[in-house]
């Protein structure tokens, strides 16, 4: 992002190297200043949100400035001084819906050049029954040398990849190349300057917007594949062919005021989807609540065709009206589910869980959020999953957070927008086929030490489980793993993991694990710490976040915790800022974000003014 | 003084008044991320008006950007710009303008005043001036934000607030107690709040008589539409 004729980009690079699962990728560019004086040039990149970057650095005149994580509140402490003294030009943040933005700028001499490399790392998590990388690329202009190259290096053998982009044309398609071994996959895609064009001498580029590559593994055994390296060892856990458990599922729908309009249509049409989708050996029930709480039946149905098509007509006819009774509403959804298994209506192997959808804070009945989380949590009593859909912007989504983790489920913000309906749906797909409860993975205790979480309530379908950790011995040849779980057929294997030699598996990349494996528990191990970090008692929340700010500054990644500075060269005390947002700062962005991309072209106007 | 929030990709608009005690100070924009303080202080009529009712007004405004080091009153007589430890000082009466590495302003003789603060907000501040020896009225200010879209996600106070947009959605309309003037049903905020079909004046295009704009009024000094209530947003000091 330069000013274009004086200042020329000269290359753009990101290269994307993945080891199992785990995945670290550079973007280099590099931009030289031809013109007589000197000139302002940002980097502007986006990041996936579930990535922390981990190193950023600028080489101007041969000299490099490399970016040195630190305690948030110390680099905050530091920007505030250089803002003071008026002498700092950026604050690194900024946030989508999937990707965060990074971008700084700096100042460089006449005939100068400038070369701006970020590494981020993230773990890839594999849903719906693959993996995905997104690469977002928005030069401005056409760049003289412009690549993507990513490899893929997964032991366990890679079962199919794809890559495409949104901005592929089919000029462009060719260009595209795939090479594909069995254990590891080199995609690279680099078109020339001309053919980045709109059109031949014209300005702009077609280059705007995600190359995205997917992917799964082969998954030959039930116990999953263990691999260690540098003395740290991961467990991959996706079991295939497993029957599916049936599940009894209540959906509880918020149908107050501010449902109203596009939220109330969108969550009319997932609801009728999600309901042709459910498996007839499924019971299902549907509250919808605002100051009162209405059920479909008093207790949940088998989903059969003549119950879904009831069901249906019932949920076309939600409308909007009134306040926000959360904590009524889920009561009388566990209500329905306890009385249910008592009178024994529903199957014995069979799951029990709660989606609730929800657009606001609690307004009326019981309003007090630690008093509902209390509430809901004892009512539930550890047998049933609770799922919290935040619809929008104004939800409290640290309160469905909080309230889904302590009950065995997770939360998924939906975005207001188009595709809505389309999120509901993919969250209730993701979630609607559970395969394990209570699923143990047991490792040697004198043989592993700081393993991250080796209990999980449930394993869904497409999904995958990992647990990480230091080895005591680094010698160990028969690593002994044992896995329990609930499931159709209750689950337990024992087996035994030997060390691979790399330098026989990967030949000509032996060297390529080198810190993988141990950046990868670190990465998992800080993700854990955070959600901790926001559920249990003071002590514990205080606890976790030590550790994770440890962990963070030790390993040099950006988190909500820390920040990225990097010292500007002009000027000693003008530092740069990279930040991590947290999901509550990244809802504020939303916001305003959407208000900005969707500014009118007659501005809204703010007055105040007397008659 | 009467609250204003246009939204013209709804071609619609909310209105509400707020008042309070003369010389009652008010937060009308915080925005900790950018820097940027608006504080406005109101006044009353010289005296009680034949139907007892005080009407009050903005005077004096207070405006304060950290980051650009920049301090700004304007009152109904002056206005006075502090930055980098310079004092300038530009009376309503003297058409001028300024244009400086933070904040560019142009003041219009004797009615408005542009001022533009880098990076952050654009705003007119409008001066009513009324005649001198009138019984009752006294000259009076009105804040008008043009583009407030680079401030951040953080800004609140009671117009920052609406900054960042509003849901909400109309229904049920019935008579009001006034023919020309029917109620309806808002559902704004998680809230069901009962408001009337009104209008309101925007007098940036015509200082003397304003325009009307056709907006939901929202009663009780805009209860269930700010965040919290009217004395939430009392502050003590102009800067």
């Amino acid at each position: 992002n330069a000013d274009v004729g004086t200042v020329e980009v000269h290359s753009f690079t990101v290269d994307c190297a993945v080891r199992s699962r785990f995945a670290r990728t550079i973007m280099t560019s590099t931009a030289i200043n031809k013109g007589n004086a000197a000139r302002e040039i940002s980097f502007e990149v986006e990041l996936p949100k579930t990535a922390f970057i981990s190193n950023f650095s600028m080489e101007i005149e041969e000299q490099v400035y490399v970016g040195q994580v630190k305690e948030k509140e110390k680099a905050k402490q530091q920007y505030d001084k250089a803002v003071s003294a008026g002498k700092t030009a950026g604050l690194v943040k900024a946030s989508g819906r999937k990707m965060e933005k990074f971008s700084v700028s700096v100042n460089i001499a006449s005939n100068s050049k400038v070369t701006f490399v970020m590494t981020y790392e993230e773990l890839l998590q594999r849903t719906l029954g693959q993996y995905e990388i997104v690469i977002r690329v928005k030069p401005k202009e056409p760049v003289q040398e412009f690549k993507i190259v990513s490899n893929i290096f997964e032991p366990q053998g890679i079962s199919y990849i794809d890559a495409h982009a949104t901005f592929l044309t089919n000029d462009l398609l060719p260009l595209v190349e795939k090479t594909v071994t069995d254990k590891k996959a080199h995609i690279s895609f680099s078109p020339t300057i001309e053919q980045q064009r709109k059109c031949p001498d014209c300005p702009g580029t077609i280059i705007d917007g995600d190359f995205i590559i997917k992917y799964d593994v082969n998954r030959d055994k039930n116990l999953g594949d263990i691999q260690i390296a540098n003395g740290y060892f991961v467990h991959f856990f996706a079991p295939k062919d497993l029957t599916r458990l049936p599940k009894n599922v209540v959906f509880v729908i918020d149908r107050s005021g501010s449902m109203s309009g596009t939220k109330m249509q969108q969550t009319r049409e997932a609801m009728i989807k999600i309901l042709e989708d459910l498996h007839p050996e499924d019971h299902f029930g549907i509250i919808k609540f605002d100051s009162s709480v209405d059920s479909w039946r008093n207790s949940l149905s088998l989903a059969t065709e003549e119950n879904i098509s009831e069901a249906m007509a019932y949920v076309k006819k939600i409308a909007h009206r009134g306040s926000t009774n959360i904590n009524a509403a889920v009561l009388k959804a566990v209500d329905m589910l306890v009385t249910d298994r008592e009178a024994k209506r529903l199957p014995e192997k069979s799951i029990d869980m709660i989606i609730l959808l929800t657009d606001g804070d609690p307004t009326t009945g019981e309003t007090r959020i630690p008093v509902i989380q209390e509430n809901v949590r004892n009512a539930i009593g550890g047998n049933m999953s609770l799922y919290g859909l935040g619809f929008g912007n104004d939800v409290d989504y640290g309160f469905l957070d909080v309230m889904s983790r302590e009950n065995k489920g997770l939360a998924r913000r939906i975005y207001t927008g188009a595709d809505a309906a389309l999120q509901l749906q993919g969250f209730y797909d993701e979630v609607s086929s559970p395969l394990l409860l209570d699923v143990d993975l047991r490792y040697p205790d004198n043989a592993v030490e700081s393993l991250t979480t080796n209990h999980f309530s449930q394993l869904f379908n497409g999904s995958e489980i990992i647990v990480a950790g230091r080895l005591t011995d680094n010698d160990i040849d028969n690593f002994p793993v044992e896995v329990y779980g609930q499931g159709f057929e209750d689950f337990s294997e024992i087996g035994q993991f030997s060390a691979v030699d790399w330098s026989v598996m990967y030949p000509e990349d032996d060297y390529i694990f080198g810190d993988f494996t141990e950046r990868l528990w670190a990465y998992l191990t800080i993700q854990q710490l955070l959600e901790k970090s926001k559920t249990g008692a003071a002590d514990e929340k205080a606890n976790a976040t030590a550790k994770a700010l440890d962990m963070s500054l030790q390993y040099s990644f950006v988190t909500p915790l820390t920040s990225m500075v990097v010292t500007k060269p002009e000027a000693d005390d003008s530092p740069m800022i990279a930040d991590k947002l947290t999901e509550e700062q990244r809802q504020q962005a939303e916001r305003s974000g959407g208000v900005s991309y969707y500014r009118p072209s007659t501005p809204p106007t703010y007055f105040v003014d007397g008659d | 003084p009467h609250f204003m929030i246009e939204l013209p990709d709804k071609n619609d608009a909310l209105c509400f008044n707020i008042n309070d005690k003369p010389g009652t100070i008010f937060n009308l924009v915080r925005d900790p991320v950018s820097g940027i303080l608006v504080n406005g202080q109101i006044i009353g009529d010289k005296k009680i008006p034949p139907d007892g009712v005080i009407n009050t007004y903005f005077y004096r405004f207070g405006i304060t950007h950290w980051t650009l080091g920049v301090r700004l009153e304007v009152n109904t007589e002056f206005i006075t710009v502090y930055q980098g430890g310079e004092r300038i000082k530009l009376l309503w009466s003297a058409p001028s303008s300024l244009k400086g590495p933070n904040v560019d302003m142009v003041l219009t003789k004797d009615r408005s005043l542009m001022v533009t603060l880098k990076d952050s907000v654009k705003f007119v501040i409008l001066l009513h001036k009324v005649w001198e020896k009138h019984p009752y009225h006294r000259d009076y200010l009105g804040f008008y934000t043009l583009d407030s879209h680079l401030l951040s996600p953080s800004a609140h106070g009671l117009l920052g607030q609406f900054y960042h947009g509003i849901e909400y959605e109309v229904s049920d309309l019935r008579p009001g107690e006034v023919p020309e003037r029917p109620d309806a049903t808002m559902f704004v905020k998680g809230q069901q709040l009962n408001v009337t079909r009104g209008w309101q004046r925007d007098f940036r295009n015509d200082v003397k008589n304003g325009e009307n704009v056709p907006c939901w009024f929202i009663h009780n000094n805009g209860t269930g539409i700010i965040d919290g209530d009217a004395s939430d947003y009392i502050v003590s000091g102009l800067f």
